[in-house]
């Protein structure tokens, strides 16, 4: 099955930061930790550009990198590709119904303070792919 | 007069990681 493998940026992006203000596709402003899985899904049905896709949770594991990383891997979409992510272990992720969830929350509380969950093996996160333009 | 400082203000897409998966067409 095809694989492929992605790398996050070293540090944490600052719009995960607890106050940061997010725009949605409506032009709606709001609160990242405001945020609900209605506004992911709202936006990508205005987007022309991208779709929401459902990306399972199939593995967790400490990265040979750092201690400080973690790979991820997601099964994406209908056709569940296998996907590897490497992240900073306080990276967040949108799980559906229930919101951020990392796999270090209490480092995401302490550097982000935003309230997260402890990501698991099975959580279905929100990730994005092309809309088909024919 | 003080004008307030700017907010950044981030879209939507950015908090979330685009996994496009390899596709067989």
């Amino acid at each position: 099955s095809p694989q492929s493998s992605t790398v996050a940026p070293p540090s944490l992006p600052p719009y995960f930061i607890k106050g940061s203000i997010i725009q949605l596709a409506d032009g709606e402003l709001k609160r990242v930790e405001d945020l609900k899985t209605e506004d992911f899904i709202q936006s990508a049905e205005i987007s022309s550009e991208l779709k929401i896709d459902s990306s399972t949770v199939e593995r967790i594991e400490g990265s040979h990198t750092s201690p400080n990383f973690a790979v991820v891997q997601f099964s994406v979409g209908e056709h569940r590709a296998q996907v590897s992510v490497e992240v900073l272990v306080e990276y967040p992720f949108f799980v559906f119904g229930q919101g951020w969830s990392s796999c270090c929350p209490d480092r995401t509380t302490q550097l982000l303070e935003l309230p997260c969950t402890k990501l698991s093996v099975g959580d279905v996160c929100i990730s994005l792919t092309l809309k088909n333009l024919r | 007069n003080v004008e307030p400082r700017s907010v950044p203000v981030f879209p939507w897409h950015s908090l979330v990681p685009f996994l496009a998966p390899t596709q067989s067409d």
